[in-house]
């Protein structure tokens, strides 16, 4: 029997056995990195995995595994350590033709890629949602079987009241929140000093505001942006990410 | 005679010198940072000086200025410096009642609160739009009498794909672009050492892409959360921030 959340049609997939979406309170805070961390971290603990990338602001994911040229029809695309990975972004032709992503739009994308590509086994289909708490990360949300969500913030407290607002209506939509993730948290220098770029941690607040546990506070690091221009962020290794599966 | 852009109904508000927008390829970048520092540094050079703030992913604008409990009917609500500031967000009865923000409300607010707001005789009005390049900032580009754009990007190689793509819609809506600037560029450390968390500088990139001078290059600064957070962005200065005038 499962628990999921239950959108119209009662969709589901017998061969995918969780269905996490990422979500933030506002855009830039890491949300698709931490999708991606997610994903490696349960891929290198030996189980099948996928990504429905829905974040409709750019091909973030698509590029940070190198599948940024993949073909509508090659979806789900493979990416190196072998996670499957299936996007909205690859869904345009060329960049010179931007679709206008209303929620409903993605939301019947996002149910159709769940339905009919050929993900095979999953132990875990990480959902890359659009950012924020405008329609289409809410309809998204309703739109696919969910078994909850992890919500992404950073440490500032202007952040932390708009990751309130979307933890609030998550909650009021029924969908579980299984963890939380604050990105970006501090940056720590070759000396060991520490330091907090974007302020101190809020990390507790948003424990105390989503009942869910903290998974991680991911440092900013160096390392990220280049990994993620080439497409390499399987490479990636810190012991914040290793603490990113629910 | 003006070289503005000439919505329809031909827009126009006699006491306002010069209209500029502050546009992002993607949320998260700084966009509303940049517009409030584009603005107490036109306000300290003694211009008078307003904001239009359009961001709905947030009250940022309010809150850097200490604004944030401004009623509706005190529009524009007028900072510790004399920069006077009406924002949509400030519409919003209660947090507990979320708009849906679509393209054309956004635009509509918008309009509105340029042509019927006493906002007495301004050499600068800055607009921020809403992040990214979906309907809501597009719309709002083309609802106003635009002077010209000023984009924000940071420096990762995504990040200036995505506001390439804006650069691209912005030069197709015949909208001059004034500057570009790079936020989060580089972290000075206190011993003198340069990190570049996000990776090395785009901006050439940039200026390349926008035909546009580069503002300036904007540290990350750990001075800026605290300020944000408690409404004292006016306090900033630094010699990037200096540099914020088109
Ligand atoms: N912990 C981190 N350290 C360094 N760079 C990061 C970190 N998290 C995210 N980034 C970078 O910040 C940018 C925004 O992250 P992204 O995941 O696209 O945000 P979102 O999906 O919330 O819009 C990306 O260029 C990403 O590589
Ligand atoms: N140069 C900077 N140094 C430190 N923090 C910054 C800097 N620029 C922006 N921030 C912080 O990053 C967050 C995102 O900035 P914001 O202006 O809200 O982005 P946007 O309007 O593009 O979504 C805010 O909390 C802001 O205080």
């Amino acid at each position: 029997a499962t628990t999921r959340t239950r959108p119209p049609g009662k969709l589901a997939r017998e061969g995918i056995r969780r269905v996490v979406a990422v979500m933030s309170g506002k855009g830039g805070v890491g949300k698709s990195l931490v999708t991606g961390l997610c994903a490696l971290t349960t891929r290198r603990a030996g189980r099948q995995v996928g990504i429905l990338d829905g974040d409709i602001t750019g091909p973030s994911i698509p590029r940070m595994f190198g599948l940024q040229d993949a073909r509508r029809g090659e979806l789900p695309a493979v990416s190196r350590s072998g996670i499957r990975i299936a996007s909205m972004n690859l869904l345009l032709e060329s960049e010179e033709q931007p679709v206008i992503w209303r929620g409903p739009l993605v939301s019947g994308a996002l149910r159709q890629f769940f339905t009919d590509l050929e993900w095979g086994e999953l132990d875990y289909l990480w959902v890359d949602l659009p950012p924020g708490t405008s329609d289409a990360p809410l309809t998204a949300l309703q739109a696919l079987p969910l078994d909850g969500v992890v919500m992404v913030a950073t440490p500032q407290a202007l952040a932390g009241m708009v990751v309130k607002k979307a933890i609030r209506l998550v909650q009021e939509l029924g969908v579980p929140i299984l963890g939380v993730v604050e990105n970006m948290s501090y940056l720590p220098l070759p000396d060991g000093t520490i330091l907090e770029p974007f302020g101190p941690s809020t990390a507790r607040e948003l424990v105390l505001a989503s009942g869910a546990p903290l998974l991680a506070r991911v440092p900013l690091d160096q390392r990220i942006a280049g990994l993620c221009d080439t497409g390499r962020i399987e490479e990636y290794r810190s012991p914040a990410a290793e603490e990113l599966a629910v």
